[in-house]
């Protein structure tokens, strides 16, 4: 059953967040024919033990949590990609070669804690 | 910039970072797949990656490699109705060993569509150079022929299979492909008549372009596609 909470509640914890990675911002246009970017998104936001069952988690962030719980010296379960799509990239090399590879694990589709 | 340099690009399968002075031109085909795979990617629909569909071909890397030879006498006419002879020279050397050859096409260039009138005709013969004797200043030795084709018009583009010749490349573990091509005159009835503005031949010898696209397949990066038992 969905849980309703309160507007803004969820803000701080482990969502995705668009992130655009602009090539020429990286000095990467003087080489990267085509996309001029792509948008990567990151992972960030709060796991905490009570929301874990929500938040997309491993069974591993759920016993690390637990665990934090007990002994704080134990690192809290952290946000992280659970789910990863590659992109293509048109470039050209220094001999002059026009290459197209496909690179995978580029873009965050989806975000859970781990 | 030192981790930029290293570290990163060696991820992205780079030795160092690519300082091209200007980019070449990207055939229509390479820009239509990428066009294709970004509408894909911002819409959300999977897509095998290790298939190009565009050409008919599996494969993860795709390159295009530009010729780097050089035209062979170009002061003293041909005779026996020889427009141009020149080496087309690839170096294979960014293709990797562990890559499996899936598609090898030369595409020769002959200029914009809007050129030249539909004659005269051309005979392209595209043949192995056997041995290269020394580069730039000898006529290399001509070996087996590979295609012997007529061109009604010399016009547009003209896309050769080479993936046989490179397989026998493969084997012998070559780094670069020599090719010597040859562009003659088929006698035509109406050329006597027909107004050329401009020598077919010294046109050609400006606008001819020859790039090789080879297609290849990493087994560690693409696995074969699971079938579904019955």
């Amino acid at each position: 059953a969905a849980i309703s909470v309160p507007k803004g509640f969820c803000r701080n914890f482990c969502h995705r967040h668009q992130l655009f990675i602009n090539f020429q911002d990286l000095g990467w246009h003087k080489w990267v024919i085509a996309p001029k970017g792509f948008m990567a998104n990151y992972c960030h936001g709060e796991c905490p033990f009570s929301m874990t069952t929500y938040l997309n988690s491993s069974n591993y962030a759920f016993m690390q949590a637990l665990m934090h719980m007990a002994d704080p010296k134990v690192p809290k379960a952290v946000c992280v990609p659970t789910k990863l799509s590659p992109i293509s990239m048109l470039y050209q090399d220094s001999d002059k070669n026009v290459i197209l590879r496909h690179y995978e694990d580029m873009v965050v589709d989806e975000c859970g804690c781990g | 910039s030192e981790f930029q340099d290293s570290d990163l690009l060696q991820f992205l399968g780079l030795e160092k970072a690519p300082s091209p002075h200007r980019f070449q031109p990207v055939p229509r085909v390479l820009r239509k797949i990428i066009r294709a795979r970004e509408a894909a990617a911002a819409s959300g629909a999977s897509q095998d990656l290790c298939y190009v569909k565009e050409l008919g071909v599996r494969g993860n890397l795709l390159q295009l490699l530009p010729d780097q030879g050089f035209f062979l006498n170009t002061q003293k006419p041909f005779q026996d109705g020889s427009c141009l002879q020149k080496v087309l020279y690839f170096n294979l050397s960014a293709i990797k060993e562990k890559a499996k050859l899936t598609m090898a096409q030369l595409t020769l260039d002959l200029g914009p569509r809007s050129y030249y009138n539909l004659r005269p005709e051309l005979v392209v013969a595209l043949s192995v150079v056997q041995d290269r004797g020394v580069w730039g200043r000898s006529h290399p030795k001509v070996g087996r022929l590979l295609f012997l084709r007529s061109v009604p018009g010399p016009q547009g583009q003209l896309q050769f299979n080479l993936q046989g010749a490179l397989k026998d490349w493969s084997s012998n573990r070559l780094k670069n492909l020599d090719l010597h091509l040859e562009i003659l005159v088929k006698e035509d009835r109406y050329s006597r008549v027909t107004v050329q503005p401009e020598n077919p031949c010294d046109r050609l010898l400006r606008s001819l372009h020859a790039s090789l696209l080879v297609v290849t397949l990493n087994p560690k990066h693409c696995h074969p596609s699971s079938r579904k038992r019955r």
